[in-house]
């Protein structure tokens, strides 16, 4: 039996709206560690790792392991009916066809209970976890989302390139052209507003600035977004959890 | 003319 309980329902709305946009619907692995996904989008473009470890619950417990195909639209849709500060509890049956998701408001005496129908799904997963990194650059999660909104209103590609001292991304199209360069920063007062790049070799890159602006729709779940680049390899973007991560994968572009 | 690649031609099957 799996059951795992949330602290407010937010994190598990936030982890959903930043993945359904993405996959329609994908594995739910749950172990007496915690619970992962891996999937990917119907471009095969996109790749989301999502690891919610057991520390994240207020309670858990899995004793046997379960995968619970989930419909992340559906999903949404009934996670949204609880407030954001509720108790969410989600549960299983080890054969179970359906998921219970429990709500309890933390004032009032109530309690709301929904069912979720389980999905069968074949996934085919990729072997992604032995990559390399040649460059990191950690800045604040909204100030990449405002950059890559803000260069799609050029192009659909969007270029990163890194050298020692500095991070640069520009995009280029038929209006014009436009850049932002960002500078490792260290903000004592707020930590959350420093920046550091750490680099083994330069990187030029360019992403699709669609598949980007589907990863900045994770930019509630934290303040940092960590970019990790190898050259000739697809970037890693992640964004950490309390105890955990969403993590995507995105394919880069290349010249032909 | 720059071409979208797919994770499959970076990362094997599971």
């Amino acid at each position: 039996m799996l059951e795992g309980k949330f602290e407010e329902a937010s994190l598990l709305k936030k982890i959903v709206e930043a993945m359904k946009d993405c996959v329609s619907s994908c594995n739910f692995n749950c172990t007496e560690n915690g619970i992962s996904v891996q999937a990917v989008d119907n471009s095969r473009v996109l790749l989301i790792s999502l690891l919610i470890e057991k520390d994240t619950f207020e309670e858990y417990r899995c004793d046997r392991n379960i995968t619970l195909g989930i419909g992340l639209g559906s999903f949404s849709k009934i996670i949204g009916n609880g407030a954001n500060s509720d108790y969410l509890t989600i549960q299983a049956e080890d054969d179970a066809d359906t998921l219970g998701i429990i709500f309890e408001d933390k004032v009032k005496d109530k309690i709301s209970e929904y069912n979720l129908k389980l999905l069968d799904i074949d996934a085919d997963l990729l072997e992604v976890d032995a990559m390399e990194t040649d460059a990191t650059i950690t800045l604040p999660s909204a100030d990449f989302a405002k950059i890559c909104k803000d260069m799609k209103t050029l192009s659909e590609s969007l270029q990163i390139t890194v050298t020692k001292d500095s991070a640069k991304f520009q995009s280029a199209g038929e209006i014009g052209s436009g850049s932002v360069v960002i500078k490792p920063k260290t903000d004592i007062d707020h930590p959350e507003e420093s920046i550091t790049i750490s680099l083994d070799k330069p990187i030029d890159l360019s992403f699709g600035s669609k598949y980007l602006s589907d990863i900045i729709k994770a930019t509630s779940l934290s303040q940092k977004v960590t970019i990790k680049l190898t050259e000739d390899s697809p970037g890693v973007f992640e964004y950490k959890l309390p105890s955990g991560y969403l993590r995507f994968y995105l394919a880069p572009k290349f010249d032909e | 003319f720059k071409k979208q690649k797919t994770l499959s031609d970076f990362f094997p099957a599971k």
